[in-house]
Order: C-alpha cells, then structure tokens, then sequence
C-alpha cells in the first residue's frame, strides 16, 4: 500500500474527493494553508494499493488546474513623502502537489 | 520509530488520546473529515518506538468502536409529479483506519 | 526527496514558515493540537530535496524554543470539607518535534 498526500486548492477539492469515491477510493480531507501565499488549500490524504497509483494521479490531474492568484507585495521602505501604490503580483498557483510514500503495515480496527 | 497514523471517529479521538497519553506515547490531533460521508472525524499522528506498535494498535482497538451513521442518498431524477422520499441510508464507519509507515530519522529540537 | 514533518508551538510557526520560504523552501501548515496538555500547536510539513535536510533542520531550531506552559492537575479525590487548591504545574513544551521520511515519488500535476 502506498500513502498518497496532495495539497490541492480549494476550489478543486470536492470535485476530486468525488471522483475518488466513485471509484470507492477513500479519502480523508485536511483544512491546510501555503507558507507561501498564505491562502487557505485543502490537503488529501488516501491509502492505495500499490496498483492504483497511475489511475489516481490521473483522477488528480482531471479535477485540478492550475489559478492564478493576487497577492500584495511587502510595500519597500519609502522616503516621507513617496507614494507607494502596490500593484498585487499575479502568481501562479499548480494543480497539485503530491508526495506518495510506502505503507509498511495498514490496519482496519 | 514508526509514524502512526490513525483515523478515528470525532467520540473516539479523546479517550484513545488520553490512554496513550497515560502510558507516556505522545500524540498530535488534526481535525479531518471523510471523503464519503462528508462528516468531520479526526485524525491522530504518533511517532513510536518500533517496539510498541503492537501496544499501540491494542490501544486503538481498545478504544474506538464501530459506529452506523445516517446519509441521506442522493435524490434520482423524478418526473414532474412523482414524489421522492429520500430514506436515509446506514453506513457502518469503522473504529480506526491505522498507516504505519517507516521514519527515517527522528529529532527534538 | 524526504518529507519532513515538524510540530511546533504557535508562537513559532509563522517564523519559521518565512525562514524557509525566504530560502525558496515550500511548506504547508496544519491546524493541530498536543495529546498531554491539549493546548494547540501548529504542524509543518515541507517536500525537501535530500541534501537540503540539514539546512532546513537548523532553520527550524533557529526559530523554535522550548517554552513552559501551565497545567491545572486533575484534583485529587478529597475527603468532604477537604480543600484543594489547584497549584499550576509548569510543562516544558520543546521547540520542534521532527519526523522526516523517504518519499517514493514526487508529482506537480
Ligand atoms: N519562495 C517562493 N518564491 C516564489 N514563488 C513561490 C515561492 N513559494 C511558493 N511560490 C509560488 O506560490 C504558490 C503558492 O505557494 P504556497 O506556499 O502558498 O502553497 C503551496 C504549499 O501549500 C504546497 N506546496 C507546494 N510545494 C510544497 C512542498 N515541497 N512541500 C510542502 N508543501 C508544498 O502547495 C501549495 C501550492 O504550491 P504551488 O507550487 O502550486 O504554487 C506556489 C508557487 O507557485
Ligand atoms: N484508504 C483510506 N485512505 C484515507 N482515508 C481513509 C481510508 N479508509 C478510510 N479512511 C478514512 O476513515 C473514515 C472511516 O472509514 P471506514 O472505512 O471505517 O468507513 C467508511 C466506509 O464504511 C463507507 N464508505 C467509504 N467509501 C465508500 C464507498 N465508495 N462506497 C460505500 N461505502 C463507503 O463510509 C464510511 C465513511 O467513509 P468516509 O470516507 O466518510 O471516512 C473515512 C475516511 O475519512
Ligand atoms: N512522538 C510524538 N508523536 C506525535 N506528536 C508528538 C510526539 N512528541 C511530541 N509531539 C507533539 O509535540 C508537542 C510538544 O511536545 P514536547 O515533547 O516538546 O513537549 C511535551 C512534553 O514535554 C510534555 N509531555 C507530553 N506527554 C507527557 C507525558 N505522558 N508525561 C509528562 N509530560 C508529557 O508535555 C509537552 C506537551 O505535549 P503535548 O502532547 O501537549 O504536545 C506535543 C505533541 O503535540
């Protein structure tokens, strides 16, 4: 069994937590944020036979886009009287981002 | 050390806590939530001695149960006129659904 | 790649998540909270390439420090017209609990 995690937005969240479960792949969701932009994402987490890898990151790929986002640049350190107008930076924010790691024992209690 | 981790139903998560705690196991929680039934749940993350997974999973066992949930099921599409009475559906959700993976190095900063 | 895992105390998350952006280092934070004194907590986790480990590992202890907090003990059961006044006990919380695994693959979709 492999342990697959994916840090998603979340606007693609329920659409791929649904199109896991259709196919009876379980899913458990965590509430998540970015070090980077600060937003909110969605992080999954699902336990797969080894098998399976291939159709889910496919399943992945399908419900996730990538988005752009605004955010506010750090205003820089301006002499009194300067104006400084910040113009939001557009940066891009991926699909998904998945790491998939070994399960060395699964137990259903 | 192996990373554990477990997730349980939201009326398990403090007394399974509390037992590991008593026997000096250290336990992080997370708010989580079901990909299926779409209800809140929590999801506990152990780092323990090699030696004590089999205490451990005796601990879990000991102290999450299987419980029946309600869904309501998704309305099929009607003609105009038919009536639709969503009975709501049973699940069973189990006690734990336990990931024990391999750590490869461990640190108290 | 490894992924490292790090619970840390909320007052020095937000530090150490600018530290290592600031270096070009990606983390996700989890909402999270202490098994023993219950209190919340915060938990990282960063994809890092294998030969940043010991860099990100002194990142984390610069900006993480041992804290004492403030537990009320559980009264003892007392004799009827008994006092029992609840001194506070004094907890050492550490700067960073940290696990770090082998990620099998790595995948931006
Ligand atoms: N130091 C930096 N300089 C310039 N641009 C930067 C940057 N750090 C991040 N970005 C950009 O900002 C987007 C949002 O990053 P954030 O850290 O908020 O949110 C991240 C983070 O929560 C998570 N993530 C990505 N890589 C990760 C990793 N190696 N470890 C843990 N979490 C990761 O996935 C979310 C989306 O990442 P994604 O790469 O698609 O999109 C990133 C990336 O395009
Ligand atoms: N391999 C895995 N990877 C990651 N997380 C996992 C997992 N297996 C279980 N979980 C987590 O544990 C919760 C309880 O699962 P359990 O199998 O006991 O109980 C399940 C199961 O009896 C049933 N169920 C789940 N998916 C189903 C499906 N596609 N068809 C029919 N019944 C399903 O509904 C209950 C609640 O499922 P829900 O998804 O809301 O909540 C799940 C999910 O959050
Ligand atoms: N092996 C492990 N696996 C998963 N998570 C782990 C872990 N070791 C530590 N943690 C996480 O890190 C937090 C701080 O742990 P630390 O050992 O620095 O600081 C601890 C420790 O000094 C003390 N402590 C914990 N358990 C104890 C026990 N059974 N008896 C006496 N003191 C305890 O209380 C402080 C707060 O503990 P708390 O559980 O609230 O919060 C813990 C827990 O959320």
């Amino acid at each position: 069994m492999k342990l697959l995690i994916a840090v998603v937005h979340n606007e693609d969240a329920s659409s791929t937590m649904d199109a896991l479960n259709d196919r009876g792949i379980s899913v458990t969701r965590f509430a998540s944020s970015g070090g980077f932009l600060q937003h909110k994402n969605v992080t999954l987490m699902s336990g797969i036979d080894d098998d399976r890898v291939e159709e889910v990151l496919a399943l992945i790929k399908e419900n996730c886009r990538t988005r752009s986002e605004f955010m506010n640049p750090m205003p820089p350190l301006v002499e009194p009287g300067d104006f400084f107008v910040p113009y939001p930076v557009e940066v891009q924010v991926g699909g998904a981002t998945v790491f998939i790691m070994s399960v060395d024992r699964f137990e259903k209690l």
